[in-house]
Parts: C-alpha cells; sequence; structure tokens
C-alpha cells in the first residue's frame, strides 16, 4: 500500500491511498484502502492514509477515528494517532501517516517498520523505515 | 495561512532483516515522492492536486505493492484498490477491483469530481475508466517476476491473509521467530 496526506499553504487537507491489496488474497476481497473512514480521511483538521492490516483498519475506522479525537476530544494530531493506534486497533497491526491543518506531521505503527517519509515548509525533511 | 507539510509512506509490516539494497531502494523512491509533493506545494498547488501527483509516483515505481508491482490474488491477478479525499468540503472517490487501469488513484479522482457517485467498483469502474479515457495497460504491466515468485511462497505457506510479503527465504530472520501475527513468525513477513 502507498499513500500521501497533505496540508497545502492554506491550510487545506487533502490524503490518497492505493494498493494492490494483500498477496494470495481472495479475489473480490475489499481492503481499508478504497473505503473513506477506513483507510482514507480528510477534512478541515486533519488528512490520514493508513496501511496494514485491513481487516483490522476496517474494524477500528482508524483514519477518521484521527480526526474524531481531535475534533471531539481536542487532541493534538500525534496524541490523536498514538490513540488511534494504541486504543482502537486491538490486535491488528498496521500503521498510519498524518498531516493536521496546522501544518503538523504525524506517524504511527504497531509493526515491526513502516516505509515513511515527510516534509514541511520548515525545512524537515526526514524518510524512515524502522 | 499555514506552512505546507506532506507525509508519505509505503507500507507496513517489514521483515526486521530487509536486505540493505531493498531498504535502499525504498528510502530512495520516498525521497523521490516527497520531493515531488514539496516542489508542488511551494509552487503553490492544491493538496487535492499532490496527493494524487504523489500517489501517481508510487504506483508506477515497482518498490511497492500498488499500481505495478501490485499484490496478485490467488488466482495471480491484479485487484487494485485506491481512494482520494479532499478535506474541503470532504469531497471523495474511490475505486475497487481494477485490472487495467494504469493509475488508480487518479481514476479514484475522477470518480470525485466527474462522477455523482463515491465509490466504484469492479466492471463498473472498467467502464468508467473507458469513458473517461484515462490510460489503460495490459494486466501484465502490474505483474512483476518478483511479485509471481512472493504468491508462490504464499500458497506453500497456505495462510498469508493479510497486506504482507512472504519474502525470499534467506531474507528471513532467525533471531524474531518469537513474535507472531496471524499464527505465523513475525520473520516471515516483508514489506506489504
Amino acid at each position: 500500500t502507498v499513500g500521501c496526506a497533505v496540508v497545502d499553504a492554506n491550510g487545506h487537507c487533502a490524503s490518497a491511498t492505493s494498493t494492490g491489496g494483500l498477496m494470495n488474497k481472495m479475489c473480490g476481497r475489499i481492503g481499508d484502502s478504497p473505503l473513506i473512514g477506513a483507510g482514507t480521511y480528510a477534512c478541515g483538521a486533519c488528512a490520514v492514509s493508513c496501511t496494514g492490516e485491513g481487516e483490522a483498519i476496517i474494524r477500528s475506522t482508524l483514519a477518521r477515528d484521527v480526526a474524531a479525537v481531535m475534533e471531539y476530544k481536542g487532541m493534538r494530531l500525534q496524541e490523536a494517532v498514538d490513540w488511534a493506534i494504541k486504543e482502537r486497533l486491538d490486535e491488528g497491526k498496521a500503521g498510519l501517516i498524518a498531516v493536521s491543518g496546522d501544518g503538523e506531521v504525524a506517524f504511527g505503527f504497531n509493526t515491526v517498520g513502516m516505509f515513511r517519509g515527510c516534509a514541511t515548509e520548515q525545512g524537515l525533511m526526514e524518510v524512515a523505515i524502522w | 495561512m499555514v506552512g505546507w507539510a506532506i507525509a508519505v509512506h509505503g507500507g507496513a509490516g517489514v521483515d526486521p532483516s530487509l536486505p540493505a539494497e531493498r531498504q535502499e531502494a525504498a528510502r530512495r523512491v520516498l525521497s523521490r515522492c516527497l520531493a515531488l509533493g514539496a516542489s508542488a506545494l511551494r509552487a503553490g498547488r492544491a493538496a487535492v492536486d499532490v496527493v494524487e501527483m504523489v500517489v501517481r509516483d508510487l504506483e508506477t515505481d515497482p518498490v511497492f505493492n500498488s499500481g505495478r508491482g501490485s499484490a496478485l490474488t490467488r488466482d495471480g491477478t491484479v485487484e487494485m484498490e485506491a481512494s482520494i479525499m479532499d478535506g474541503r468540503g470532504r469531497r471523495c472517490g474511490a475505486v475497487s477491483g481494477l485490472t487495467t487501469v494504469k493509475n488508480p488513484v487518479s481514476l479514484a479522482r475522477l470518480v470525485m469530481d466527474r462522477s455523482p457517485h463515491s465509490y466504484l467498483a469492479f466492471d463498473g469502474a472498467e467502464e468508467f475508466a473507458r469513458q473517461q479515457g484515462v490510460e489503460v495497460v495490459d494486466n501484465s504491466y502490474f505483474v512483476t517476476d518478483e511479485n509471481v515468485s512472493m504468491l508462490k511462497l504464499a500458497k506453500e505457506a497456505n495462510s498469508i491473509l493479510y497486506d504482507y510479503r512472504v519474502p525470499i527465504p534467506e531474507t528471513c530472520s532467525a533471531g524474531a521467530g518469537a513474535m507472531q501475527m496471524n499464527g505465523l513468525p513475525i520473520s516471515i513477513y516483508a514489506p506489504e
């Protein structure tokens, strides 16, 4: 799975996710990536793209929950991401990247690693796996 | 005005002993995509345009398992899926079951922009792709030798159910055997 989350200079957020799904999957299987609110979500608060165990991400409405706790509990982006990974995935294995409308970037995962990178207008640029 | 920011991912669930050259290839692709996105944001492009552009680039590179190099079904075929969401107005588009569309994320964008719906799948999505004139390719474009090998290993393991590739055996870490996922040692899991 690949994904991207962006906030532009006007504070507008967007996200996109694309995948081939899982190796050896049943024909006709739908994963989390195309499901808005599960693998992908964007609103005024943030933009999120998820990857990993699709069935767990669907059950947890992972991407939407990051936005929801920002909207309803007032959490900051990284706090919301950490909460969603810890409290919503149960024993599922997954990760996500996110940006907020305020220009923050965040990520979280409970797998061994996640291929990821981020850059900001302030000059941060980072690529990491583990 | 706020500062722009961009984040990308190429999948979770990485084999702890992923070979250094595979790690380097992944870092190289991610860096290239970040630079592409950052350049567009510096130029004032809208967020929704940038996410589509960056994901298109990721889909075209076989390092990750979307688009070219896609994961395979148990029949050895490709069924790709993608979505896009514009936070401004919470507009969205999604597609599933694509077999010939070169860049699924762009078809998802067209579902959002040019259809009355949010989600099209399988034959309907392929028909919409042709109506919209998006680039299509033979299914074989998406199938790489590496993924055919991985499917064979997955079938032999008879249990790879989630979004993780089975690595070639010599890349498996013997030291990571204590952790398990889906009833299998975590060490057999590699990047998606």
